[in-house]
This record gives C-alpha cells, structure tokens and sequence, in this order.
C-alpha cells in the first residue's frame, strides 16, 4: 500500500486546487523557505483524522482555511484528499483505490469520507488500525524535531514503541 | 499486553545494536528498560546509551547536533524493521548532517524503500539526488503555494 | 529604570521595522508591549508581529521553519544595532534557510562587522565563502579534537 | 574590543592544548559532525563565568573536563584561557591584551585568573560588566536555538531587551 495522489484546496496556502501524484519509492519536496513544503507533510497528518490543531502548528481548526493574501480573500474552507493503492488488500476494501477526504468549515467543523461517503472519524480511524498508517509518532517527523525521539522524556519514548507493538 | 510489549521492545533493541554502526561506521549503542520499584514494566521509562566511535559511552545530551540526529535516525529505524510503516513523511531530518553522514543515511533510507514508502522534505542536494521522483513548491503569486516540476538537474546548479 | 527600557525598547521596536523588510525582500514586522490591567511596564511581556512579503500578518506560529530562523535574526541584529555586542557566537543559524536567504542574512550581517566580531560555526558553502579566516576541527584521533588549516577553495569542493 | 586567541587545555573533546587565532571579522569554523566545533563555541561562554553546566549541555561542572576515549585517559582538570585585544580601552585595564582563564577541577571547584592573576569570578564579572560581552542571551546563539528569541514566552523575551537596555 503507498499514497499515490494527494490533492489540497483551501488547506493553509494551498488556495487553489493542487494534486500531487507519489511514486512508492522515494520522493522529494523542495523549494524555497515559506513556500508550502511543511504544508504538505501536514495535509497527510491531518486528513487521516488529527485532532490536535497544536501538532500542525495551528492553535485552532479553522486556521487550517486559506486565510487570504493582499489579492485573494480569506477561503471558509478547506478540503485534503489522499489516494491509496490498495492492490495488496491491506485496507479493510474491495477497492483497489481508496480515497480518504477531510473537509473543515470556518466553524472548525469537520466532515469525512471514504470513497466519496460521508462518514464518521471512527470510520477513518477504524480503516487504518493495524495498518501502521496513521498519525503515530514515527512515521510523522516534523522539522526540527528529529531528535525529540532520543531527548524527550523515558515515558514518552515508550509511547513510540507500544505504536510498534 | 506485557508480552508482546517486553517481545517488541527486544527487536528494536538487538535492531539498534545493529544499525547504529551502520550509519556511525562503529562504535555501540543500547536501550534499556527504566523499571521502577514495583518492577511494572507496563510503566517503565526506555534509556538510551550511545558510544560513537572512539568515543566513550556517554550521556546522549552531551553529543552533538549532529551525531543526536544520526542516533534518533538510528533508532526510528530500528523500530521500522519491527513494524514498517506503509508511508513516512520525514521533514528535513538532514539539516544537522554533514555531507557524509547525509551519504550513510541515505544508504540506510535504501534498505527500507521495498517496504515503506517515503515523503522527503529537504534542502540537502545529495538527498535530492537519490529520489525516485522531485516535486518542488513554490508561491510565484506571493502566499499561495503551487507545484512546478523540477528536473534533479536544475538542482545540481541551483541548491535554493 | 523604567525610561532607559521604554527608550531602549523603542529603538528595537524602530530597528526591526527596518531590518526586517531587507532580509525578506519586503513585508512588515512589528513588536508590542503587552501591559497587564495595572500597566506595569517592567513586568510587560514582548509581542512580535510579522508578515513575509504578500502574506497576511499572522501568529509567528504558523510561519516556516526558515521564516521563523529569518525573524529571529532580524529581531537579533535589531537588537544589536542598539547595543552592539563586542562579539558573537552563531552555532548553525544558517541551517534551516534557503541559499536565497543565507545570502540576505550575510549581506546583513556585513553591516555590522565593523562593530561587532563574529565566530560562526557552519556546514553552509556560501556562509564559509564569505568568511575572513576560516578554521577547520577535526577528531584524526577518535573522540579528540584538532585544528586543522582549511582553505575557502578546498570548500567548493567537498561540502563536508 | 575583540578577541585575539582562545586556548583550550581538557576542555570537553580538546584532550591537547589548542589555540584558536581569530580575525576581528568573521571567523567561520567548520568540520564534521561531533567533531568539536559548538564545544569551541561553549569554551568562550564558559571562560566568562558561565555558572550553568546545563546551558552547555553539561549536568554538572566536571563534564567539561575530558573524560577519556579509548586511547586516552580522562584528564583531573579543564583550563580555558581567552585572550582580548583592549587597544580601544573598553576594559578598565592598562594592558593592551587582557586575558581571562578559567580552570575546573575534577570536584567541580573553579578558579579564575585575570592576566594571569588569581581572581574571584566576582572580578572577572566587574571586568566585564557594561561592555556587552557576556553571557548575555543575545551574544550566544546555541545550535538550534535560532528561533527561540521568537517562540519562547513574552517574559523571556523581555529579558533580553532588558540587557540591551
Ligand atoms: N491558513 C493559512 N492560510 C494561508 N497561508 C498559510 C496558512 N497557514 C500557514 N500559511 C503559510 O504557509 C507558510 C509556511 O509554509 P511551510 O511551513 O510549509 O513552508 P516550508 O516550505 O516548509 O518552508 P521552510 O523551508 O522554511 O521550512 C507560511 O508562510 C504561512 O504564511
Ligand atoms: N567531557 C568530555 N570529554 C570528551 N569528549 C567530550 C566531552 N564533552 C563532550 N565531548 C564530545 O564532544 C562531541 C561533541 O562535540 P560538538 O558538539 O562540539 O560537535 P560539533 O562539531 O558541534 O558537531 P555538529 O556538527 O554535529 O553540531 C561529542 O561527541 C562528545 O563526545
Ligand atoms: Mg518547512
Ligand atoms: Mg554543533
């Protein structure tokens, strides 16, 4: 199973719709400083279900919506899909593809779908269990915080290896 | 439960042992379980050792930022092998790496692409030079990111 | 005193207006005292504002990595434009920004040598380019550190 | 006011006597990962009275002294002397080179010496007291730590101000 499709509108600076397509090796974000690149990694986090604005650097949901520029005006939502194969059957699905979708209103709502059906978080959560997918420490490692993993508190470490167990 | 807790923590474990080396070209390193008085180890703290090579076994606050980096690298790692996950999003985990150390990781990162499928955010050009495929970002209309495709040539140049 | 922080403050306050749109090639920058109900001034925190060029003013929070790094050394040499300090350490600024703006920090950073002596530590080709001496370490022997004479030509080379 | 040479004698990784020429420009040090170089940064920190071994990453004062490698045993004390160009007159001394060392011992006892002349860190702080030198907050950056001028809390903010003013 690997991401091969991830497309953002009104997510942070991501005004207008943009799809990026994966390979399942090894792929490179690059650009300048500001750009959007921590962005992305964010839109997987948080469209699998994050529910901590604070880990995406916000403080609430909505700041999340395109918040306007000097041209454009503020968005009131913001809508992340992402694509995976499933041909090895790993997701609980018929389908080869499986699409997860996340959309947040200004009222910091949130509304999820599998396939293009309304569904609970529960849902989501429900299809990623056991997967290894998901909002877990380590396949998430923000910038900067590389060695949080050896510096932060005996306990916390612990959390890391019960997600591995 | 404690079994399968006690059982995954001894593969990250003999995993570490043998990872660090790799990417340290020598030296030790260890984890051990903290177990408090009433020996619960349900509630115990996880110690990491390290001795890069030629050095002494230390405390990992006195490494540098460098070598703290390469031992996180090490251990997330050495939990990958026990339970890979499908995806990992790493942003920009090179930064404190100097040339030969980004090389060592970049090895390591290879040994793992069959089962883990890997987001990379970064500004290091060797890093860049060994992706499967580049997307870069930009805000040519300032505040609003897009994509333009850039060729791993146009890096090689340019490192912005 | 209580004169000598509100004047001192201001200055900053004026520096990093100023400062701030030449590192990032425009924007605005602002910071505020925050006074509590009984406007005591000696106990007042320190609000910092900021908007990168074409982008809306928002919590510093939700700036990048390298526009976070940018800000605060913008906020630095505003700081030292009013007391400048006889000398400075900078152990990896550089690490999180871009070429584009490692450049703009060194151009800044060129206004205030003639006061103030700088010693950086640096992985940054175009940092080290720019340098007056340059001073190499190295562990020849495990675990003991040496200096070893470096030439700005041998950089362009191998980055390590 | 700059400053001239810095020596290191046991310093943390600097087993051997070594001494660091500066220009008053910019002095760039470079090198390989854990190969010294924030230790170099540390020694003219620490040689001006530093009195907390955790803000350069020490638990206690004998961390600084070398501890040994497979080679070598570790060392019974650390010695650091800096070395100050006074031809401007900044420092309330008739020299024209001042220079400050600071020696610990194994116990974790310092002793400090103003041209070569035994002193108590109360001297070395009057030596240096207005001239901005120091280990202020504003003149030591540590790796990493760029952005905490911006992030931490107001009040810590404030107290750099406060030095400057
Ligand atoms: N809700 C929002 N609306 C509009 N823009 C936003 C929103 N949230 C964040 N941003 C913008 O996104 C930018 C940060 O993007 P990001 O952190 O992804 O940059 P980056 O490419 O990772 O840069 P760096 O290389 O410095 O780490 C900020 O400048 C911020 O203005
Ligand atoms: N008391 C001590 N005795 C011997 N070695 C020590 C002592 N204290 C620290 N060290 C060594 O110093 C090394 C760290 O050096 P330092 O942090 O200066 O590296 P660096 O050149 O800044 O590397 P990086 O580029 O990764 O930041 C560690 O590997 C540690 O073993
Ligand atoms: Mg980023
Ligand atoms: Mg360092």
């Amino acid at each position: 199973m690997f991401i091969k499709q991830l497309e953002l509108v009104g997510f942070k600076s991501f005004a207008e719709k943009t799809t990026v397509n994966f390979s399942d090796g090894m792929t490179c974000i690059v650009g300048p400083n500001g750009c959007g690149k921590s962005n992305i990694g964010e839109a997987i986090r948080w469209v699998f279900g994050e529910q901590s604005a604070k880990k995406l650097r916000g403080s609430s949901m909505d700041d999340f919506i395109f918040n306007g520029t000097n041209q454009r005006k503020p968005l009131n939502r913001a809508e992340v899909t992402i694509t995976l194969n499933n041909e090895n059957n790993i997701l609980p699905s018929e389908y080869n593809d499986v699409t997860v979708k996340r959309r947040v209103f200004s009222d910091g709502q949130s509304e999820y779908f599998i396939n293009n059906q309304k569904c609970r978080l529960k849902d989501v959560r429900n299809l990623i269990t056991d997967t290894g997918i998901g909002i877990s420490a380590y396949s998430f490692i923000e910038q900067g915080m590389i060695s949080e993993i050896l510096s932060s508190d005996p306990t916390e470490r612990r959390r890391i290896f019960e997600e591995a167990a | 439960s404690e079994e399968k807790f006690i059982d995954t923590f001894y593969k990250i474990k003999n995993n570490f042992k043998e990872i660090f080396p790799e990417l340290f070209n020598g030296g030790k390193a260890d984890i051990s379980l903290i177990l408090d008085e009433d020996e619960d180890v349900l509630n115990s703290g996880i110690d990491v050792n390290v001795k890069p090579p030629g050095k002494r076994l230390q405390n990992i606050n006195l490494l540098s930022g460098g070598e703290k980096a390469l031992s996180a690298i090490a251990l997330l790692f050495s939990i990958f092998k026990v339970k890979p996950a499908p995806f990992c999003v790493l942003d920009e985990i090179d930064a404190p790496l100097d040339d030969t150390n980004v090389s060592r990781f970049i090895n390591l990162l290879s040994d793992f692409t069959d089962t883990t499928q890997f987001i990379i955010i970064t500004h290091n050009k060797y890093t860049i030079e060994s992706a499967d495929s580049l997307y870069g970002v930009t805000m040519e209309e300032p505040g609003v990111s897009s994509l333009v495709s850039v060729s791993i040539k146009e890096f090689e140049q340019d490192r912005s």
